[in-house]
């Protein structure tokens, strides 16, 4: 199936880049 | 507030005052006492000192201390402002302000570009780009190969690339994120809207007489 995110969409979705993680206690 | 939170101050060193530190950003000074709570707790998951280090930054995203990751690694890189390797009370709150709802967008912006130009030279180039995607494909571990990682890279610098020079620079940057808004969605913490509800203990050890909202 052809990709069709660009590589910044693709890398945006890493969890080290989601902060929100922090405020779950 | 003459010896203004002198025992504070001791237990953690780089610690601001809450009403200054409001002062200088998007949060109240309720807030920055709310998100001194989170910072507490975060700081003293391994070594109470006051201080968050790598690891517990680690901690407190990943709920583990697991392998290292890239990003995890260069988000904390920038939010460690003085370069000391630890994340202080000050660094804290004015980074995590990039990401408050209110945050201007060009700051936004320039904290993603910095986030994505790892060598810092003022440019987010090719290999840089390949560096990363490998990083997230092995976090998530899906298989993709070489040959499909390039073409993902051919199809993402001829759009953003503009001059087509190999390189992702300032203007081009801002040229892109503005025709992919999604790009700056990891920018923006709703979570900040709501930290005095998230961490209400803040009342009761609050440092500032009176609490302006």
């Amino acid at each position: 199936r052809p990709v069709t995110m660009n590589a910044f969409e693709l890398i945006s979705h890493s969890q080290g880049l989601n902060l929100s993680n922090l405020f779950d206690k | 507030m003459g010896c203004f939170n002198s025992k504070v101050r001791k237990q953690f060193p780089g610690h601001e005052n809450p009403v200054i530190l409001a002062s200088q950003t998007a949060f109240s000074v309720s807030e920055v006492e709310a998100l001194f709570e989170l910072f507490k707790s975060i700081s003293s998951s391994v070594i109470d000192d006051g201080l968050i280090s790598k690891e517990e930054f680690q901690l407190a995203l990943f709920k583990n201390r697991k392998k290292e990751n890239l990003f995890a690694n260069r988000i904390f890189d920038l939010f460690d402002v003085k370069r000391k390797g630890v994340i202080d009370f000050g660094d804290f709150v004015r980074s995590l302000n990039v990401f408050h709802p209110n945050a201007p967008f060009e700051d936004k912006i320039e904290f993603s570009f910095r986030l994505y130009d790892m060598d810092s030279t003022g440019f987010i180039e090719r290999q840089e780009v390949k560096q990363m995607l490998i990083a997230l494909l092995c976090e998530s571990e899906m298989r993709l190969a070489d040959e499909t990682i390039e073409i993902i890279l051919d199809k993402t610098f001829l759009d953003a690339d503009v001059n087509q020079d190999g390189k992702i620079d300032k203007a081009e940057w801002l040229n892109f994120v503005s025709r992919n808004p999604s790009l700056m969605k990891i920018m923006t913490l709703t979570y900040l809207r709501d930290i005095t509800t998230t961490f209400p203990s803040f009342v009761f050890n609050s440092e500032v007489e009176e609490i302006a909202t």
